[in-house]
């Protein structure tokens, strides 16, 4: 409780300090291989004329993340947390010294692949998106529910493996609103590129709203 | 580290506790939706006229999971973590006084599914197992190292969906046997069955030469 307030009041000072120059950040979570970076992938087709984005990258060990990221042509940062299960907001702070926020506008966070504890540590973000894969199971949602309460949007993703899931979309979606009413969902496929002109319409349009 | 500790002793009481009682404990392991739940259903079918297994479901919320083992006919506890993102050796000591250990030789604890913090919190178990997920993507392994240098076997799962999937199977070997080279690998689906007795024959193999 008391590491979590000491989290919290750094994640708020990130997040002053995001509005300070101007960038609108997204914290994107979700199971290790939810599809997060190939999501950030699909969406700078879509996105690379409307904003200017940057990245930070966090994993326990490698850069193949950030490496694939580079490739975009976006501004990023590699976190390893080493062993650490989820992001920390004084990591974020490190980070953010090293990228060139004063030219950028939109920030992801792709956190750590984790579906519990991401859920309860700020990092200073406006936005939070979670990316669910068909492939994971409807029962997700009501089964990790802290996660799936505290975002602002679900990104069903790998619709393109439906037919071959007993994955339920109503049950996910039913679920999601229990806990959830506000929550947006929507459903993609990273790899087909399905649904996701929606998702970049909507960060664009939550970046505008919120300037 | 000093709860590290704390929680190790705990898990070598309970191992004690184990052994006195003849049962042979398994820690499973894995992503949330890689499987765990429905490998041990399909397991089921293969194990009991040879061992008679109990099952601790570890969850953050709901007894989903406790309730399809259930049906298997398997003495089964469910503990819900709350918001943890980790079963502990204290929730298995207390979990363990309500199953019948002395009229069982086999015990499965299916962990929150996370493939961090997991790999760190010894439960008293004799063997891990970790399920791996073929729509995962095959560089988890080497981007979640401590689960896969901590395990005793990495159970690839959904080869039925290999096909639609871009991953590479030899990576994951080469990877897993680079941080493991004693690691058992195997390949199954947990929906058709594929690969299944193979696990099965190894578990019972495990139990008899320990005994
Ligand atoms: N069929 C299909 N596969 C996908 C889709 N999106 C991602 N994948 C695959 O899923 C695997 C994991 O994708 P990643 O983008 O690495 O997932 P991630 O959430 O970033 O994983 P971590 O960062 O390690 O937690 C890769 O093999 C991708 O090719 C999709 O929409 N459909
Ligand atoms: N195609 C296919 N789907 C599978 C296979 N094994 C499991 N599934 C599906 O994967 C989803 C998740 O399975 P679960 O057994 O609930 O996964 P889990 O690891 O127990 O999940 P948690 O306990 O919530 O962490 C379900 O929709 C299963 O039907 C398989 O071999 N092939
Ligand atoms: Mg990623
Ligand atoms: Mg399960
Ligand atoms: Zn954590
Ligand atoms: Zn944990």
């Amino acid at each position: 409780q008391d590491i979590l307030k000491a989290n919290d009041s750094i994640a708020e000072q990130n997040l002053a300090a995001f509005d300070e120059a101007g960038v609108y950040t997204v914290n994107v979570l979700g199971s290790p291989g939810s599809g997060k970076t190939t999501l950030l992938e699909k969406l700078a087709e879509k996105l690379n004329n409307r904003v200017k984005a940057a990245v930070i990258e966090g994993d326990l060990a490698t850069s193949k993340d950030a490496e694939r990221i580079e490739k975009l042509g976006w501004p990023t940062i590699q976190i390893n947390t080493g062993g650490g299960c989820h992001l920390e907001a004084n990591m974020v702070s490190s980070a953010m010294k090293n990228l060139p926020l004063d030219t950028s506008n939109l920030l992801f966070i792709e956190n750590v692949g984790n579906l519990v504890c991401t859920a309860s540590h700020k990092l200073g973000e406006r936005l939070r998106i979670v990316v669910l894969s068909a492939t994971e199971g409807d029962d997700k949602v009501s089964k990790y529910p802290p996660m799936f309460q505290k975002t602002n949007a679900l990104i069903m993703n790998k619709a393109d493996l439906l037919p071959y899931t007993d994955f339920d979309v109503d049950r996910m979606e039913e679920d999601a609103r229990r806990l959830n009413p506000d929550v947006e969902i929507f459903k993609v496929s990273a790899r087909t590129g399905e649904g996701i002109a929606e998702v970049a319409d909507w960060l664009v349009a939550k970046r505008e709203t919120w300037f």
